[in-house]
């Protein structure tokens, strides 16, 4: 599906394409870990996708179970992409996740990538909701 | 800027890449210019070039649009979802997905295309290019190896954040002398609403 400008795709293509399944992912705004969600386990398979919940953590169990796990994952994802580390399914965490993106995963074997070349350390000052950023060249 | 674990790049005898497209997929010569211009961006920065064959089976770099599965057990997702990915170097592959919406002509300069559900396919070659080369994901917002891109958003100018990543694997274009803007600073963040 090539098109020379987005005024030449037409209407019925473009109404497939706002359907996007990952905007059910907002449906999950607030759930956060010790609850049970009906369809959570699709969220699972994102973070999983993208490296957020490695291969040996669940083993192919998918379950609809807020556990750690997934909260691990949820607090990793908004490390990288510099939000409020709060391991809740927020509302400005899952507008992230629906962002369409690429497939490469941001994180291999538990590591996060993103942090690979430039390393940064981040103190939690705990209990108040702050972080401490430095970079080390 | 971040790398692949190990920091995989192409070898020093292998600098002059070359890259082929499926000839399944037929592609016009206005889409396959469109990578044309994507290398470009990083041949600039870098000693690396880059050659356009017709022997996909035996370039360095095979680009290919696929739908679903297609093959590497990472199956395409349709619209709007997963867009395209790449492997690391030396292998070379880069697959896009088939059932976007892709819009070739630059439209919109270095901002805005006119419908949220079409992609700027040169925005996406340009990321993908960067995993091939051996750049993983950039925490900097603005950069062109964020993992994410905002819908109709043109994104295609490397920045300086992406200039260092690559020139840390490669060194610089000796012929390069000009230089890159730092990433858009945003205090809002990025809500997917365009």
């Amino acid at each position: 599906s090539f098109y020379p400008n987005s005024s030449a795709i037409p209407p019925e293509l473009l109404r497939n394409a706002t359907g996007n399944p990952w905007n059910t992912f907002l449906n999950f705004t607030g759930c956060h870990a010790g609850k049970k969600y009906d369809g959570l386990y699709k969220l699972k398979q994102y973070f999983k996708h993208f490296g957020y919940i490695p291969e040996t953590d669940l083993s192919g169990n998918f379950t609809d179970d807020f556990d750690d796990i997934l909260k691990n994952a949820v607090e990793m994802y908004q490390r990288n992409f510099q939000l409020n580390v709060t391991g809740v399914l927020d509302e400005l965490t899952l507008k992230h996740v629906v962002i369409p993106r690429c497939g490469n995963p941001d994180v291999v074997n538990g590591t996060s990538t993103m942090h690979s070349g430039r390393r940064t350390f981040e103190v939690s000052l705990a209990g108040r909701g702050q972080h401490f950023h430095t970079v080390k060249h | 800027y971040s790398f692949f674990p190990g920091e995989p790049r192409w070898p020093r005898n292998r600098r002059d890449l070359t890259y082929a497209f499926d000839p399944r997929n037929s592609l016009t010569e206005e889409v396959k210019s469109v990578f044309s211009r994507a290398f470009a961006r990083w041949a600039e920065v870098t000693p690396l070039t880059f050659t356009r064959v017709e022997r996909f089976s035996t370039s360095d770099i095979s680009i290919g649009f696929y739908s679903g599965e297609h093959g590497d057990g990472e199956p395409f997702d349709g619209p709007m979802r997963t867009l395209a990915h790449a492997f690391s170097p030396p292998t070379g592959h880069f697959h896009l997905d088939g059932e976007e919406n892709w819009v070739v002509s630059g439209e919109g300069g270095d901002g805005f295309i006119s419908v949220a559900e079409a992609v700027d396919l040169e925005s996406v070659a340009v990321h993908e290019i960067g995993h091939l080369l051996g750049l993983g994901h950039s925490l900097v917002e603005g950069s062109i190896m964020y993992p994410t891109i905002r819908t109709g958003r043109r994104k295609v100018d490397l920045t300086t954040d992406d200039v260092e990543g690559v020139q840390y694997l490669y060194g610089g274009n000796p012929n390069f002398n000009g230089s890159r803007s730092p990433p858009p600073s945003t205090q809002q963040r990025d809500t997917g609403d365009s």
